[in-house]
């Protein structure tokens, strides 16, 4: 079983999206929002590392770490993108990239 | 009368300037009061914080801390190449170091807890940063963060969706729903042109942005000048000037005391400090309060190269240095006074295709807006704390652009400076400028925005392709602003900062943490996988063993009657409930039946296995 640590891992060299599903959570219902995040990210072919911090329906799927070779990663994020983008629970995603941040 | 043995505090001038009496935050009355920042947290998200260096170590926050780059709860840094990582616990020492431990010097808030989010050490994305807005959110009160995008004076950036999303759900439902205070460093870029105003984190309404000013008074040489910034404390100038005193880290080459701590990282912290003062007197002060008494208690002073602007509210800012300096007796004993400003009122204006070419200078584009009384009205926006504007500009050269916005009063903030080494030719998308200037301005009226290219004619015409304008405000008049000045000054006596006198704060909201389960889904489905498969096996085993047993063992029936064992009489009189009573016991049936005084049980004769030996006593 693959091992993602939450979204406070960080999957070195590893691709992931962060995705806002539509209004799912409320009381008693977090549990229905977790189980569709799961098989969002499964349909996807990458893996559901939780909720992103503290922010309701918005969640990190993560592909599970190893290194890819460019066509491998490229396959794997045209066949991500194709499954966020016309998911109809999907009210938006975004492929996380690296920020570039300097101490003052 | 406050005294430190803390050998490296007669040189944090920053506290108390001997050498130059005013050039300090005027603290030292307020720790006379009693007032240290007990029963407040600040949190620093930066590189690490070394918690265990004694002048951290009393102060030091496991709750409210986090180590995003490790993925553990332990914020310790790690030794580099370059020896770095000591950033955070510089900083850390400002805010909480310490007094009176004979150990390098004294935090501000030296009474409150000091958190550490270790996030700067490794890959960041925007779901980290989202991560660490809120992290403990409702441990930390204060966030203290030294960084920002590059400072190189062409960059365009800030916090993206998911950053911007959690510092919206900081203000709403951090600290029990009275909002996390950001507070960040307005940044370096000064040698290089750059303005804060390009730095999303540094323009935002839901920090408090903070920029520097040297022991002399003046705009050090790496400070920017912003339409957005709030305000300034000391740090660092030129090599001539003394920098900022606090802890250090000891690992590699550190000390666990520096006396080189400058930037506008410098600032920041102190900034964060003098809010934990704040909090300490008054703990219910929203995030909007915060941002409203340093707007009304930050003083101007003597600057020759300063524009200092007196807006149509009264209150005096500048590009340099926001609208002045910070000080915390002023801050401490507005807080202790201060009631509650009225909800957030925002307007936002439809968006207004241009379409029209910017020409170059001297000439210039003008585009208005009036906002009238009836689009303020469902708001009930009467006067300004932020204005932002959004615009689309395309241009082959985004550096020569130059924004200036005009609020109702005519007060002009220049809320996108030119940037010589800005060559980018992607212009701006949907980027957001903001200002301060107007605080406390009527709302209602006409906005003008001037845009015009400053570069040289060689290259084509850019273009303002759309803009809005979103104002953000209260309800309160400009009448009730004079009032809450008037009612401010009064207090500036410290007549009031006293246990004797508090005003009542209104319980905060239980909102519950994301409780961060140690065991995963998976991990729990395979352990439950593993449960059912031991139980097979379980109830398998046994099976197997009654059953292969159950051919040569004996029926269990007992020889004679079954006879109860005497009870302990104490247990009876006293009533317990209970009774425990072996199924069998391996007595003398003499002896067990002089004992037995219950009731007999019947039971059948006992098959031959027992015959011959000791009887079993039900």
């Amino acid at each position: 079983l693959p091992r993602t640590g939450g979204p406070e891992a960080r999957s070195p060299g590893g691709l992931s999206w962060a995705v806002h599903l539509d209004n799912l959570e409320g009381k008693g219902q977090e549990e229905t929002a977790e189980q569709k995040a799961d098989a969002l990210a499964r349909a996807a072919g990458l893996v559901n590392a939780g909720r992103i911090g503290e922010l309701q329906g918005h969640y990190l799927f993560v592909h599970p770490a190893g290194h890819h070779s460019d066509q491998q990663a490229e396959a794997i994020r045209q066949q991500a993108e194709a499954v966020l983008a016309r998911h109809e629970a999907v009210h938006w995603h975004s492929e996380q990239k690296l920020l570039k941040r300097a101490k003052r | 009368s406050v005294h430190f043995n803390d050998p490296k505090y007669p040189q944090q001038w920053h506290l108390n300037n001997w050498r130059s009496p005013g050039r300090d935050i005027n603290v030292t009355g307020v720790w006379e009061r009693n007032v240290t920042g007990r029963g407040v947290t600040v949190v620093v998200v930066d590189d690490g914080v070394e918690h265990t260096i004694q002048d951290i170590a009393p102060n030091y926050s496991p709750e409210g801390s986090y180590d995003l780059n490790s993925n553990d709860p332990d914020p310790m840094p790690h030794p580099d190449a370059e020896n770095g990582n000591h950033h955070g616990t510089r900083c850390a020492g400002e805010i909480a170091a310490v007094p009176n431990n004979s150990f390098c010097a004294v935090g501000v808030a030296y009474g409150s807890r000091i958190a550490g989010i270790r996030l700067l050490d490794g890959p960041l994305t925007d779901s980290m940063e989202a991560v660490a807005f809120n992290k403990h959110y409702q441990i930390n009160d204060i966030y203290s963060c030294s960084w920002g995008p590059d400072d190189d004076g062409k960059t365009v950036d800030g916090p993206h969706q998911l950053g911007k999303a959690a510092l919206q759900h900081g203000v709403m439902a951090g600290r029990q729903g009275f909002g996390s205070i950001f507070v960040v460093a307005s940044g370096n870029g000064g040698q290089h042109n750059d303005n804060c105003n390009y730095d999303g984190y540094a323009n935002s309404i839901y920090t408090v942005t903070i920029g520097a000013v040297d022991e002399d008074g003046r705009m050090p040489f790496y400070a920017e000048e912003c339409a957005s910034m709030l305000a300034v404390t000391f740090s660092g100038g030129d090599k001539m000037l003394r920098s900022i005193v606090t802890t250090d880290w000891d690992l590699q080459k550190g000390t666990g005391c520096t006396e080189g701590h400058t930037g506008t990282s410098a600032a920041a912290p102190l900034a964060a400090g003098m809010i934990a003062l704040m909090l300490q007197v008054r703990p219910c002060l929203t995030w909007r309060d915060v941002q409203h008494i340093i707007v009304f208690t930050a003083t101007q002073y003597e600057d020759r190269h300063a524009d200092w602007i007196t807006n149509e509210a009264g209150f005096s800012h500048s590009h340099q240095h926001g609208f002045g300096l910070l000080k915390a007796w002023r801050l401490v004993n507005a807080a202790k006074i201060w009631t509650s400003v009225p909800y957030l009122a925002s307007y936002v204006s439809p968006v207004l295709k241009e379409n029209k070419a910017i020409p170059l200078s001297p000439h210039s584009l003008e585009v208005l807006w009036n906002v009238s009384r009836t689009d303020l009205a469902m708001s009930g926006l009467q006067t300004l704390e932020h204005v932002a504007v959004t615009v689309s500009i395309t241009h082959p050269r985004r550096g020569s652009l130059e924004l200036r916005l005009f609020c109702p009063s005519g007060m002009m903030s220049l809320i996108g400076a030119p940037r010589s080494m800005d060559s980018d030719p992607s212009g701006f998308e949907d980027w957001t400028f903001s200002t301060v200037r107007c605080w406390g301005e009527r709302a209602r009226g006409s906005y003008r925005l001037v845009v015009r290219d400053v570069g040289d004619e060689t290259l084509p015409a850019g273009t303002l392709h759309q803009w809005r304008l979103t104002l953000y405000g209260s309800a309160w008049s400009p009448g009730d602003i004079r009032d809450r000045q008037r009612l401010l000054e009064d207090a500036m006596s410290g007549k009031y900062l006293h246990d004797g006198f508090s005003l009542p704060c209104p319980p905060g909201l239980r909102i519950p943490e994301e409780v961060a389960y140690p065991i995963t889904p998976n991990t729990l489905k395979t352990l439950v996988l593993v449960g059912c498969f031991a139980a097979f096996w379980t109830v398998y085993y046994v099976l197997e063993v009654y059953l292969s047993q159950r051919d040569v063992a004996s029926p269990p029936v007992c020889q004679r009657p079954c006879r109860w064992l005497p009870r302990s009489r104490k247990a009876r009189e006293e009533g317990a409930e209970l009774e425990s009573v072996p199924l069998c016991s391996s007595k003398d049936p003499v002896e067990a039946e002089a004992e037995a005084a219950g009731p007999v049980i019947a039971a059948a004769a006992p098959g031959p296995g027992l015959r011959g030996r000791e009887e079993q006593v039900c």
